[in-house]
């Protein structure tokens, strides 16, 4: 464990508690795509299903074990418990269009062809794309709330923070994964538009509306 | 390069 990946790990639990209190709190979910959510949960359960098979920590199985229930929780909240807020006219990516080619290459390319390293190399590539429904809907919409834009901030920093931490295990450890940090540094390309706008914009305190 | 495709990353 390095700094890096600690405060990655935190920004990542940072932006999972932020979204679920902002739903919660404001009892709405206005603004938020259901369907990169629904890919969160995905990500989390095809990842993290070595809870059955491996105990690594404390920390490493608290973490999977939040990440899982907070994931399924912001689905539940979106789909059934705050469905009437859910805006779903704008929340329109065609997430087929993700999971079909991410599963395929999940198949061609990966480590081992075993069950569960496949599934890893799915969900690692899948939570590379995951966000572009929600980026797709906040251009659609052409604004997002201050919150969510908190949200999607510590969100795109923690996977900036793993690729940080990768070059630290690099250098300190010989330890590097080609396929995390390949689809890392495609995963964190796919923020910059975003933080161009929220620093900006939202640092400066104004609200972040795209040019429609 | 020394690949070890250790899963102790979240």
């Amino acid at each position: 464990m390095n700094i890096f990946r600690l405060t990655g790990d935190l920004s990542h639990l940072a932006a999972i508690i932020i979204l679920l209190l902002k739903i919660w709190k404001s009892r709405s979910c206005a603004g938020i795509s259901g369907k990169s959510q629904i890919l969160f949960a995905m990500v989390f359960t095809t990842r993290y299903l070595d809870l059955l098979t491996a105990y690594i920590s404390l920390y490493n199985t608290s973490m999977k074990i939040i990440y899982i229930g907070c994931s399924y929780a912001t689905v539940y909240l979106i789909y059934a418990k705050f469905k009437a807020t859910y805006d779903g006219n704008h929340d329109t990516f065609r997430v087929e269009f993700l999971v079909v080619p991410v599963g395929g290459l999940s198949f061609l390319v990966n480590h081992d062809f075993s069950p569960l390293e496949i599934l890893w190399t799915f969900s690692i590539y899948l939570e590379a794309v995951a966000i572009l429904p929600q980026l797709f809907m906040i251009s659609k919409t052409g604004e997002a709330e201050t919150i969510t834009t908190h949200y999607l901030f510590f969100l795109g920093l923690y996977r900036a923070l793993y690729l940080i931490n990768w070059v630290w295990r690099f250098y300190f450890e010989g330890f590097f994964d080609m396929i995390a940090i390949v689809a890392g540094v495609v995963q964190t390309i796919l923020y910059c538009d975003f933080f161009y706008l929220y620093v900006t914009k939202v640092l400066k305190g104004k609200k972040l509306s795209l040019p429609a | 390069w020394d690949h070890i495709n250790r899963k102790d990353e979240l």
